[in-house]
């Protein structure tokens, strides 16, 4: 454990704490995609099955069960709870678009050919197109609350800094996981034009308006 | 396995 990944991991969890407060704060999830979530509890469902056949540390298993227990309580949230504030007009995106090629990819680009690890790849190469449909949703309603670009912002800066974290394991392990890193990588470069925005208008206390 | 250490990150 290095700081990059600490720092990795406590943004990631910031992220979700700031998604759900959003939702149970103001009794509506407006603006958030569903799908993209639906995506993000695959993604942590298929990776963490670890869960019961490997046991890493306490730290690990018990951030594991968090972000399970999370992205489901988030679905309950947007389909059960407060599904009258559901923007589902918004939120068009295909994601079979992302999930075949995915399946398909994590089938032939894995590290061994195992369903335990076939599906930790599909749900790293998920992982880091998961959040399209909620960008997408963003970029057709041309704006974003500010709760929501702070949860995008602190979601999208997590896999920056496993870069970092990524980095620094080869340097002083000797380390390196090409699927993780080229996944990761992918996945902050979808972020830039977010962060951008993000740094040039959030920050500044404007809301998140997308150019016309 | 080398591959596996990078299954101890999330």
């Amino acid at each position: 454990m290095n700081v990059f990944r600490l720092a990795g991991d406590l943004s990631h969890l910031l992220a979700i704490i700031i998604l759900l407060l959003k939702i149970w704060k103001t009794r509506s999830c407006a603006g958030i995609s569903g799908r993209s979530q639906i995506l993000f509890a695959l993604v942590y469902t298929t990776r963490y099955l670890d869960l019961f056949t490997n046991f890493i540390s306490l730290y690990n298993s018990v951030m594991k069960v968090f972000f399970i227990s999370t992205s489901c309580a988030t679905i309950y949230l947007m389909y059960v709870k407060f599904k009258a504030t559901y923007d589902h007009n918004h939120d068009t995106f295909r994601i079979g678009f992302l999930l075949i090629p995915v399946t398909i990819l994590g089938l032939l680009i894995n590290h061994d050919f195992t369903p335990l690890e076939v599906l930790w790849t599909f749900s790293i190469y998920l992982e880091s197109v998961a959040i399209l449909p909620q960008l997408f949703m963003v970029s057709k309603t041309g704006d974003a609350e500010t709760i929501t670009s702070h949860y995008l912002f602190c979601l999208g800066l997590y896999r920056a800094l496993y870069i970092f974290n990524w980095i620094y394991r080869y340097y002083f392990e000797g380390f390196y996981d090409l699927i993780a890193i080229v996944a990761g990588v992918v996945q902050t470069v979808l972020y830039c034009d977010f962060f951008y925005l993000y740094v040039t208008r959030v920050i500044k206390g404007k809301a998140l308006k997308l150019p016309a | 396995d080398e591959h596996l250490k990078s299954h101890d990150e999330l």
